[in-house]
């Protein structure tokens, strides 16, 4: 379809211009209140990389205002009707970051765990972050996006019981869907594998440059 | 838009074919795992009417088989890669339902808090289904939504304290959004909030006949 191509022709043009100023681009897609915003607030904080955040809903200044808080610059994007982001709002979104003084720009999609399948953004690294309380068939049921990301994040692992969510069938899951994707367990509210997941993004980086 | 033009029409043959048959017909929406199916479940075990299913999922036969183990009929509507249900599929997903034996049916709308906006299906009564675990923001971010609902649910009062929810906040949103909107607050793995569904959905019936 000429939308998905138009679509992927700016990634490509987002991607190039994320390698011309050296600078790691990160995306998180998840369903709403699937914990993304929470792990870009723990993350900035115990980094001390330069990270920028693009913050895409459709109503921004929620999300942006939670993470510009802790002091790091934010590009908030409305998407109005749109219930995903893609490569043309994320092109004209890059415009209000400062690229030249950044290391990193982790980007936050619409909570949805079907389209950003199709709207890729040119990010180095995409992130998919599921939680137990959607239910733990929430990862079989949503293959694509997995086959999609390179690393899969269960999060709030410390609610499973109270929801009746086997943990280790999600893993099994997200490794039949896709076997060599990476799946961290966490649980943010007790600091549970927010070490994992920096190392996996420093490992990345690593292995780009 | 034309597309959604073209949705509305057939919204309205869906909505007269329900009349034709005096069948009333709820559609629930709400964020991905925010207690849709549970409901579903927890209401045809309790009520004597009968009731038909349609479930609209990327890949339906999850949730499908869930519903039909409790002995109603289910129409699965699998989706692909599009993350809402439209008038279209519906009218044919009916074709696999015998409306002549119901009183009720139930569309489950693909996970998502903002197209279904756009796209009615032609059902009597549409519900709204979040959940405390999503944050106790996930309301004031979805406005358009909620203005477009006859009933809010705010599900998993259970684990309010757990996510750090304020339930009183979430009503307020809702209420601030659409002033004569019902809200009931619910737990059901606990059991609350059922029977004022019940109520509210036969004093629907009541009204519309
Ligand atoms: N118990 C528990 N709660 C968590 C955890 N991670 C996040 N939360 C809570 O989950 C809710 C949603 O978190 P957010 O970070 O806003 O989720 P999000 O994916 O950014 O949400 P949207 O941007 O609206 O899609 C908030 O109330 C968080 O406090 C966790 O590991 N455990
Ligand atoms: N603690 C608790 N868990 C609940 C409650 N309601 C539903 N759940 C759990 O939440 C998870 C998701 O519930 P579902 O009914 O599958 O949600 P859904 O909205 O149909 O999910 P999708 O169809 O995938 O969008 C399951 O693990 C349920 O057991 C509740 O009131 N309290
Ligand atoms: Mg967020
Ligand atoms: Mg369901
Ligand atoms: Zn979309
Ligand atoms: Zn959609």
């Amino acid at each position: 379809e000429n939308i998905m191509k138009a679509n992927n022709k700016i990634a490509e043009f987002n991607h190039k211009l994320f390698d011309g100023y050296n600078v790691f681009c990160i995306d998180f897609v998840g369903a709403i209140g699937s914990g993304k915003t929470s792990l870009i607030e723990k993350y900035v904080d115990a980094v001390d990389e330069k990270v920028g955040v693009m913050a895409g809903d459709l109503i921004s200044k929620y999300d942006a205002d939670r993470i510009e808080s802790h002091g790091v610059p934010v590009a908030g994007i409305s998407t109005g009707t749109e219930c995903h982001l893609d490569a043309h709002l994320v092109e004209h979104g890059l415009e209000e970051l400062d690229l030249d003084s950044l290391d990193t720009v982790i980007i936050e999609n619409v909570g949805n765990l079907i389209c950003p399948v199709d709207f890729q953004l040119g990010s180095h690294m995409r992130v998919v972050i599921v939680s137990v309380t959607e239910g733990d068939d929430t990862v079989e049921k949503h293959p694509y996006i997995f086959q999609d990301s390179d690393l899969a994040i269960i999060n709030k692992i410390d609610l499973a019981d109270a929801v009746g969510s086997d943990v280790d069938k999600m893993v099994a899951d997200a490794k039949k869907i896709k076997p060599d994707i990476q799946v961290i367990t966490m649980s943010l509210k007790e600091g549970i594998g927010l070490d994992e997941f920096i190392n996996a993004v420093n490992k990345a980086k690593a292995d780009y440059n």
